[in-house]
C-alpha cells in the first residue's frame, strides 16, 4: 500500500484520465496543425492501449501534458541544436516544475509517412517522448521505442503497437488495461472467464450497483493471490499487484457459476489451503467452488462444520497453522481443515474482543500471514504471529484498497445520512472540455 | 598526475558523454579535466547501453551513434553525486 503512495509521488501519474494539448506549433512545417494534433492523439493512444490510462485533448490553457515546438535555447536546461542532434525531450511525472512538458525541436523537418531517410518521423518521436512523460527512462533494448537514438519511422500510427519490453515497463507503473477493464479477462488469468449472462439476467444499471467509495463491505477474500471485495450481489477484484481491475463491480452470480442470483449478500468467503477450493457462506448455507464453478451437492448447511445454524459473520483460513477461524458475535471457532473437525473447546470468546469492535464484517489472511479485519468502511491489521493490533489503524478500505483518492463520502469519522448517488459518483470525465474546434482523428 | 584527456581530439566525445550522463560534468571549482580513464570507461558504458562492441575508444560505430539524431534526455539519469569532504571526492563503494 505504502509503495503505491510513493509511486504516485515519484515516477508515475496518480490520475488515470490525463489531459493534453499542443501549445505551440513549428513556424514553418511540412505538416499541418491538424496532422500534428492527430499524430499526438495516436502517439498517446499507443500508451493508453497498454494501460488503464485515458487521454483527452483540452482547449484551455491548463493541460497535464503540453506539447511545444521550440527553438535552440528555450530555458529549460536542454537547449536544442538546430537540425539533427537533439530532436526532442520530455520531463518525467516526478519533475516538480516541468512534469508533462514535451518539447520538439522546431528546426527539424518533421514528417509523416515520408521515406525513411527523409526528415524526422513525428509520430515515432512523439511515442518516445510521451513514454518519458509517463515515467519511462531510456532503454538499451534495440527494439524498444525508448531507445534514445532516432531509428526512423515506426510504421502506420493506426497499426503501431508497443513492443513487449515497453508494455512490461509501462505496466509496471500503471498496471494493464485488460486487468482494469470490464472487458474479457486475459486467458492467462487463473480463474476461467465468466460465462455470458443468460438473456433473462437483470441488466446492470449504474444506479443499481454499490459505490465502492461509500459502501461498507460484506466479505473479503484472497483467492489465488487476487483480492475480492463482496458487497450485496456484486464484487470488486484486485490483481496480485493490488490494482483494482475495474471501477465498476461485477455481478457475483455472473462470475461464480452456481451462486444463486437471488442471494442478497455473502457473509464470508475464503480459499481453503488444503485443496484451494473456494467456500462461500451466506446465512445457514455454504457453497464449495472449484475455480469459479460450484461443486455438485451444494449448498449445504453450515452445521456440517459444527457451526451454529444462523451462520457466521467472518472467517479466514490461516496459512500459518492451516486452520480456519470462524467468528460470530463475540465467539470464535477454530476448524482443522486437515482432519475436517472443529478443534476441542470451540467456541471460545474471541481474542479480538478487547481490541476490535465485534461483530466484524469479515477477515482476510494476507499472503505472508498478516490478518486484516474489516468492519463498516474501515479495516485493521493484526501482526503476523501474535495477532496483536498494529498501530495506525483503523484505516479507510475505500482509500487503501479500492482506489478512492478523493474526499470520502461521508467522512469516516462523522456518520451522516447516506448522501445521494449523484453526489457520490465522482465525475470521471475529467475537467470540463473547452472545445475550440473538433477534429475527427480517425 | 593522470594524463589529461587530449581535449582537441575528443572534446566532442567528452561533451556528448557529459550531456547524456555517462560522465559527470567537469568540476566547475577545480576545472579538473576529465581523466582519460574516466572517458574510456564512460565510452564502454555508452557502448554497452547502445548494444555495440565495448572497445572503450571512439571508433566509427561509436562516433556514428554520437552523431545520430536522438532524444536530449540523458541515458544515465543523474544520481546523487558522490559526497565531497575536505575537497576530496568520496565515492561510495
Amino acid at each position: 500500500r505504502k509503495s503505491r503512495g510513493r509511486r504516485s509521488a515519484g515516477l508515475a501519474w496518480t490520475k488515470r484520465n490525463i489531459s493534453w494539448k499542443v501549445k505551440t506549433y513549428p513556424q514553418e512545417a511540412w505538416l499541418s496543425r491538424e496532422t500534428i494534433r492527430v499524430l499526438m492523439h495516436y502517439a498517446l493512444k499507443v500508451w493508453s492501449e497498454a494501460t488503464p490510462l485515458t487521454f483527452h485533448e483540452v482547449g484551455g490553457p491548463r493541460a497535464d501534458i503540453s506539447v511545444e515546438f521550440l527553438h535552440l535555447d528555450h530555458q529549460d536546461g536542454y537547449p536544442f541544436d538546430g537540425p539533427g542532434g537533439m530532436v526532442a525531450h520530455a520531463f518525467f511525472p516526478r519533475d516538480p516544475q516541468r512534469a508533462g512538458h514535451v518539447h520538439f525541436d522546431s528546426d527539424e523537418d518533421w514528417t509523416f509517412r515520408s521515406p525513411d531517410d527523409y526528415g524526422t518521423d513525428l509520430f515515432a518521436v512523439a511515442v518516445h517522448e510521451f513514454g518519458h512523460s509517463l515515467g519511462l527512462a531510456h532503454s538499451p533494448s534495440k527494439r524498444s521505442i525508448m531507445r534514445p537514438y532516432y531509428q526512423g519511422p515506426v510504421g502506420d500510427p493506426l497499426q503501431y503497437q508497443l513492443q513487449a519490453d515497453d508494455c512490461v515497463d509501462i505496466q509496471r507503473l500503471y498496471g494493464s488495461r485488460v486487468l482494469h477493464s470490464t472487458e474479457k479477462p486475459e486467458s492467462s488469468s487463473l480463474l476461467p472467464d465468466p460465462p455470458s449472462l443468460p438473456h433473462d439476467f437483470p441488466a446492470l444499471r449504474s444506479e443499481e450497483f454499490p459505490d465502492r467509495c461509500s459502501s461498507s463491505i460484506d466479505a473479503v477474500a484472497q483467492i489465488r493471490g487476487e483480492t475480492f471485495f463482496f458487497k450485496g450481489q456484486y464484487f470488486w477484484r484486485l490483481t496480485h499487484g493490488r490494482h483494482l481491475t475495474s471501477l465498476r463491480p461485477a455481478l457475483s452470480a455472473a462470475f461464480w457459476r452456481g451462486l444463486p442470483r437471488s442471494l442478497g449478500k455473502v457473509d464470508t468467503v475464503y480459499e481453503r489451503h488444503t485443496d484451494h477450493r473456494i467456500l462461500f457462506f451466506s446465512g445457514p448455507l455454504y457453497w464449495v467452488f472449484k475455480d469459479n464453478g460450484v461443486e455438485e451437492g451444494y449448498p449445504r448447511p453450515v452445521t456440517d462444520f459444527g457451526l451454529p445454524q444462523g451462520g457466521v459473520d467472518a472467517a479466514f483460513s490461516w496459512p500459518h497453522d492451516r486452520k480456519t477461524y470462524f467468528f460470530k458475535g463475540g465467539l470464535q471457532w477454530s476448524y482443522d481443515e486437515a482432519t475436517g473437525r472443529m478443534d476441542e473447546g470451540s467456541p471460545t470468546h474471541t481474542a479480538l474482543g478487547g481490541q476490535l469492535p465485534t461483530p466484524v464484517d469479515d477477515m482476510l489472511s494476507g499472503s505472508d500471514g498478516e490478518v486484516y479485519v474489516f468492519k463498516g468502511r474501515q479495516y485493521w491489521k493484526l501482526e503476523r504471529h501474535s495477532l496483536k493490533l498494529e498501530i495506525g489503524y483503523p484505516r479507510s478500505i475505500a482509500r487503501d484498497w479500492l482506489d478512492c483518492t478523493g474526499e470520502l463520502y461521508p467522512p469516516l469519522s462523522a456518520p451522516t445520512s447516506p448522501p445521494t448517488r449523484a453526489k457520490l459518483q465522482p465525475d470521471w470525465r475529467g475537467p470540463q472540455l473547452e472545445v475550440e474546434r473538433c477534429v475527427c482523428p480517425s | 598526475r593522470s594524463v589529461p584527456t587530449p581535449a582537441d581530439e575528443s572534446g566532442e566525445v567528452v561533451a556528448w558523454l557529459m550531456q547524456y550522463g555517462y560522465l559527470p560534468p567537469a568540476d566547475p571549482i577545480t576545472g579538473q579535466l576529465q581523466t582519460w580513464e574516466a572517458v574510456t570507461s564512460a565510452i564502454r558504458v555508452m557502448q554497452r547501453f547502445a548494444g555495440i562492441p565495448e572497445t572503450g575508444i571512439p571508433d566509427d560505430a561509436t562516433l556514428g551513434l554520437i552523431r545520430m539524431p536522438r532524444c536530449s534526455l540523458p541515458d544515465v539519469l543523474p544520481e546523487k553525486l558522490p559526497e565531497r569532504k575536505n575537497g576530496r571526492l568520496w565515492r561510495k563503494r
